[in-house]
């Protein structure tokens, strides 16, 4: 199993569409301060089922929504799809408990008329929630917490925290 | 609760001591309890003594990145606990030193054969070992957009040019 | 007490926003007090829009490397209100492309000329454009000393041995 | 007025004595991780007035002293000298207001008998003390305080901390 592309639509800095396309082994993404890098990051997050918003550096999900940039129309909603390969092993089995060779997971914020947010969750494009997501990636190993997935600043953040800090990321993988 | 952490903790502690070992060229890394009795009562205290110091080292005391190299090797030990089909690192050698950006880098690589290693970098080092290059970029209109044709070359020359520019 | 507080912040957003503005090639930057007519009841909000970005951005969503452009003309704004006859700034272009290290490393540079600057780097942009080259490295065993016969050479070779041991 | 050199005697990763001359105009320093790059900021801090032994990554002032790497003897003694040039200006004044073309600040901290430590300063080798040393150097506007130096770190600080914290910075250069 392994992350085949992000599909991003209307994400923070990112207008429209976007495909971004993963292969296995090591790839490295770079690019200018402020181009969106670590925005792609926070994509991963937002579908894996980040802790909180705060995580995804906005004070609350509307701000993950296109806000427009210098001089477009800001978005009604933003959306983020992972597509995984989903083979299945030589024991029959596969790694996501989806019985397909491909897995899309998406999750959509949209702005409602009086301007709040609803998530949707879908898993092949049909409709599923977070707790279903959680429990899939679960088996998976794929969980979004237990340092998978390092944010900018984290390995500052693990050397200058206090003891009983450390000692709490300890019990979070237990 | 208790013997489950425990249980945790031994076996990250087992492989805390290996990597940073081989990160750090020989040298010794300890994960501690303040209060093994009652563990939820304290903390965990990580103690690393890079190859040529002294073994009275705090890790207050240590530099930035040689810090920064004792938590990326709890970053790795706690993987090797449970570990997942794939990982994201982002930026994480902000202030390593080349030698120090090889060895992390080196250490995805070779990880990757076994998981999908996704690492945002801006370091010409990180970007030479990388299997594959992905180009992020704005045109100045606060639009994030991906670089089509997109690779090694391209990738490093996108720090060059502009250090070229810089000079 | 509330007087020199006020005018102190009228000067150094006065500052501020020229600093900024010339660091982030005519973003737009602005020192708020949460609560005007009670200071010491509330915070100092610092707002920061980089060029081609919206007015909206709040200082938490910006990127690694933007925060870190306007923290920086935060501190120059800060040295203007009260000029010291040197400065000495410890690795401060950590997450800084090469384009923005190249603009910090001027921005230290141009200054140098009223004031002696002295800057801790890893960077080779930062190096090239130092007047003076300072080598410190530690044997192996623990000790640290001073590199003699250092220069902008050997500043730029020492990253760059490393980099050719690391390819 | 500018620091024409820096000499630190078994100070944190300094064995023994070490000399680091300094120029007019912009100097760059460089090195491996834990070459002792930011020591020397910390030996700056030390004769400044550092705020407390924390800002120099110690626990307390014994963490300042060689405690002998791998395989040497542990020192008794730290010692930091900054040497200042401070030539008179047109108007005949000097900046430090010392009537000397060189000023050497000294701080040095030693271990007892009973191992506790000695703090001790001198002003061009005569016994001084902590006050007088920030009464001097404020006078040439050379204060630790207000970001004159900044440390490892202090500018993802800068970033992070509440607004108001960072109305408290504000208020110490007010
Ligand atoms: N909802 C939004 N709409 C538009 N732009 C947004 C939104 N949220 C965040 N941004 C913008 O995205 C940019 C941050 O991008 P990101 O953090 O991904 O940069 P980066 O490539 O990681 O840079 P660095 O190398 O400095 O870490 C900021 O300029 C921010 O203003
Ligand atoms: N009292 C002491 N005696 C001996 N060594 C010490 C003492 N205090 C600190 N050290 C050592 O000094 C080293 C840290 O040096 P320093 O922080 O100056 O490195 P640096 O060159 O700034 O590195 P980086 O590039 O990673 O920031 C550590 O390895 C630490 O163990
Ligand atoms: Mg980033
Ligand atoms: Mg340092």
């Amino acid at each position: 199993m392994y992350l085949k592309s992000l599909e991003v639509e209307n994400f923070k800095s990112f207008k429209g569409e976007a495909v971004i396309p993963f292969d296995r082994g090591f790839t490295a993404i770079t690019g200018p301060n402020g181009s969106g890098k670590s925005n792609c990051g926070d994509a991963v997050q937002f579908v894996l089922g980040a802790r909180s918003a705060k995580v995804l550096r906005a004070q609350n999900s509307k701000d993950l929504i296109f806000n427009g940039g210098k001089s477009n129309r800001p978005a009604r909603n933003a959306k983020v799809t992972l597509v995984f390969a989903n083979p299945a092993l030589s024991n029959g089995r596969r790694r996501l408990p989806i019985d397909s060779d491909e897995v899309r997971m998406t999750r959509e914020v949209r702005l409602t008329k009086s301007n709040n947010t609803v998530s949707t969750y879908l898993l092949n494009g049909e409709e599923s929630n977070q707790k279903s997501f959680h429990r899939i990636l679960g088996q998976a190993n794929a969980r979004p917490d237990g340092y998978n997935i390092v944010l900018q600043g984290d390995v500052t953040r693990l050397s200058s925290m206090t003891a009983v800090e450390r000692r709490k990321v300890l019990d979070s993988v237990a | 609760r208790k013997t489950r952490l425990l249980a945790t903790l031994k076996e990250v502690n087992k492989n805390f001591k290996i990597v940073y070992n081989r990160l750090s060229n020989g040298g010794r890394g300890e994960l501690f309890l303040e209060n093994p009795d009652e563990p939820f009562k304290g903390g965990l205290d990580m103690w690393a003594q890079p190859r040529g110091k002294s073994n009275k080292s705090r890790l207050q005391g240590l530099s930035g990145g040689e810090k920064s190299m004792a938590s990326l090797s709890l970053i790795f030990a706690i993987q090797d606990h449970d570990p997942s089909p794939f990982y994201y690192f982002d930026e994480v050698d902000q202030n390593l030193d080349v030698p120090n950006s090889k060895l992390i880098a080196t250490e995805c690589r070779n990880r990757s054969e076994a998981a999908q290693f996704i690492m945002v970098t801006l370091r010409k080092v990180s970007l030479e070992l990388a299997d594959h290059h992905i180009g992020i970029t704005h045109g100045g209109d606060g639009c994030s957009r991906r670089i089509v044709d997109f690779n090694r070359e391209r990738a490093i020359e996108l720090g060059a040019e502009a250090e070229k520019e810089a000079a």
